[in-house]
Formats: structure tokens, sequence, C-alpha cells
């Protein structure tokens, strides 16, 4: 089963198209291996991705470093993973 | 223990399994009007499960709702058990299910992806694709939102199999989506294709494909202002509605341009909660606030149609 220790999702605000076209850059590099739960479409809209724990600080050097601003939206995936599983085994007993 | 849909804990997520023994005991408790149909099988050989709501006639006009067609979407599969109970509960107490049963089917796909779904509780949680193999690369899947015949491959879905919007091989590749096809045009009167996504909090109607708006735009327009204000009267969640290429993005193959291109014009996504706190992780705390809050949105799509037949 895969895991998600230390893996973060980050809220992205472009703030024009270039932005927009440099996140779906960052969506296209396999290595980094970015997940969008919500695609970069324009300013207007937040792109939400998921970046896996040994790639965080790459993906936030190349954010800071071309002035796109970002918050953290969740801080560890598998932290929520793991409570929603202990949730469902409760539910099941 | 008897197997009944009142020990049901529709405020949990669940397994593939625990959603299809519930739709068994959902038709055991109502079987004058509730049956389980297989309308095909998924890739990994899983039988996509459909269920029927009818009172009788024969080829009455209907209404597709579907659920978790993107696996990690959980939100989705728990809100669709919810309403399909909401439904069966509801024929001879609620009014307006009566009315609308008495006139309409209803055909229900609650897990419409069941292998991404069964990856999702094995291997993945974060799977939204179909578990399809690609020929000749390394990555799985093709996302069945991008697969319909509907400006099939072109902006908004890609043709890279890695992509988690890869549209597939060519349309209707996946049997996932093919058994809907199959199924809506055999069935040849569905009058609404209301297909529920997470999340964002959005009504959404075609198209997603191309700029040019629907012929029946300013209609369904009005009704998913109704609808979203119906929804936000209950906790005030907050919706933007549209069509996707306007509230959205471009996104090409998807069910409800498909669906509305092949003449059901009551056609209707929904992004369920949240705006982005939980996402895809939405405690199961909110299943049934959210369940509860969509249900007079759908009910207002279901009427309208029912009162607007074409």
């Amino acid at each position: 089963e895969q895991l998600f220790v230390g893996d973060q999702v980050l809220r992205v605000m472009a703030s024009d198209e270039e932005q927009i076209t440099l996140l779906r850059v960052l969506g296209e590099q396999a290595e980094l291996q970015v997940d969008f739960w919500r695609h970069p479409t324009s300013p207007s809209h937040p792109a939400d991705l998921r970046v896996p724990f040994p790639n965080l600080q790459a993906v936030k050097i190349f954010l800071e470093s071309n002035s796109i601003s970002y918050s953290i939206m969740i801080e560890d995936v598998q932290k929520l993973l793991d409570e929603e599983k202990k949730t469902m085994t409760k539910s099941r007993r | 223990i008897e197997r009944s849909t009142s020990t049901f804990n529709f405020a949990s997520y669940h397994t593939l399994d625990e959603i299809y023994d519930w739709m068994d005991t959902l038709v055991d408790d109502h079987p004058s009007f509730v049956s389980k149909i297989q309308i095909g099988q998924s890739y990994e050989n899983r039988p996509l499960y459909v269920l029927k709501f009818s009172t009788g006639g024969s080829n009455r006009s209907a209404i597709w709702l579907d659920t978790g067609i993107h696996a990690r979407e959980w939100i989705t599969q728990a809100t669709g058990i919810w309403t399909a109970n909401k439904i069966a509960k509801g024929y001879g107490q609620d009014p307006s299910i009566t009315t609308i049963l008495d006139s309409m089917d209803i055909f229900f796909e609650i897990v419409t992806n069941p292998d991404g779904f069964a990856f999702t509780h094995s291997s993945n949680r974060m799977w939204r694709k179909t578990r399809s193999i690609n020929a000749g690369s390394h990555c799985v899947g093709v996302d069945p939102n991008r697969n319909w015949d509907a400006g099939f491959g072109g902006s908004g879905s890609s043709s890279n199999p890695c992509s988690e919007i890869y549209c597939g091989p060519y349309a209707h590749s996946e049997s996932e989506v093919k058994a809907i096809v199959d199924f809506i045009h055999g069935h040849g009167n569905v009058k609404s294709v209301i297909s529920i996504h997470s999340y964002s909090q959005m009504l959404l109607f075609p198209y997603g494909y191309k700029r040019t708006p629907a012929a029946d735009h300013q209609e369904l327009n009005e009704l998913a202002k109704k609808a979203v204000s119906d929804l936000a009267a209950v906790y005030g969640t907050k919706y933007t509605y549209g069509s996707i290429m306007g509230t959205i993005y471009m996104a090409a193959g998807t069910t409800i341009d498909w669906a509305y291109d092949n003449g059901v014009k009551y056609s209707f996504t929904f992004e369920l909660r949240d705006t982005g706190r939980y996402g895809f992780l939405l405690p199961s705390t909110q299943i049934i606030p959210t369940a509860t809050e969509t249900w007079p949105a759908l009910l207002d799509i279901m009427v309208h149609t029912l009162e607007h037949p074409y």
C-alpha cells in the first residue's frame, strides 16, 4: 500500500497566465510526481497540488523563485489518511 | 446479524464489498420498485451495478445518476449511498419523490469505477483513473471523465498515459464508460444525466470541450441557479455554477458533454464539498451534511426534468 508520509497539498495562486504555464511545466516534470488535485486553469482559480515529501523542497524553491504564491492546504496527507482509516475501522466495529 | 439498511452507517466511508452488500439489502427492503441491474464489467471484470428505481410502466422516461467515476472522490460514492436510500425511503412518503417515480424511472450507478475504487482501498488512496493497462506505457489507467465521445482528445485532456487526465487510446475505450454509453443508447429515453464528482463546490453543465454555449444554456443556467440556491439554503454552502468551460476550464471528453450531444438536455455535473481544506480527504463527519444539502439541488433538477418533457 502506498504511503503519503510527509506529502503536502499546496494551494497555489497563480497571478497571471505566465505563472499558469509555469505550473503546467511543473506538472509535466515526471520526476517531481506532482499530483494536481485542482488543475491550473486561470489566475482566478487556485490550483491544488499534492507533492511527495522528497520533492517538497524542490517544488517550493521552484514556486518561490518564480514568485508564485502558495499556502499549505494539507500539512501531512498520511495523517489524514490514518485518521480516515481509524474512523472506518471504528465504524465497522 | 440480519443485514438491514437500518444498521448501515451512512456517516462512514465503506469498501466496495460493503457497498455492494448494502445494495442488496436496499433491494431486499424495497423489492416492489428497487432492483439491481448489471450493465457490464470493469477492466478487471468487476460487475458494474446500477440501482433501478421503477414503479411500473414500460420504457418510461428516465433520470441517470452516477457517482464515483473518479475513484478517490470518496464523498461522492458515500453521497450516492445516502441519496439512493433517500429515494427508496421517500417513495410513498415524500410527495416530490413519489410524483417523480410515478412517472419516471431513476437509474443510479454508485460505484462507476469499481477497479479504481478498490485500488484506493488496497493500494493507493489517491488513485483517480480506471486500472486498464496502457500498451507501450508503464503508466496505468485512463481518466473516465475524458474518455467520452464528445470533443474526445481535445484540449482539456491529455494523450499522455501517465497524465491524470489521459483520454485513453480512443473514445469509449474504457469498459466502464462504454457500458453507460450502451445503456443510455439502448434505453433511448434518458432525459437527464447527473454525474457527481468532488471537490470545488460547483454545479456545471455543457460544454467543456468548446466555447460555444449549449443551445439550452439559458434554461440550464436558470435551473443551476435555483439548484445552488436551494443547496445553500440548507447549511449555507456556497456553490458556483455555469458551463464547464465558463466556470472552471476546458475539459474534453466528459460525461455530460457526451450526454448533451446525444440528446440528454438536462445534463449536469456536481463538484461536491469542499473548496480546498481537505479536498479528496473530506472527513466522514461531513458525509451526511454534504448529502443532505445536495439533495434539494438534485430534486430541483429531477422535478424540472419531470415538468419539462421533451
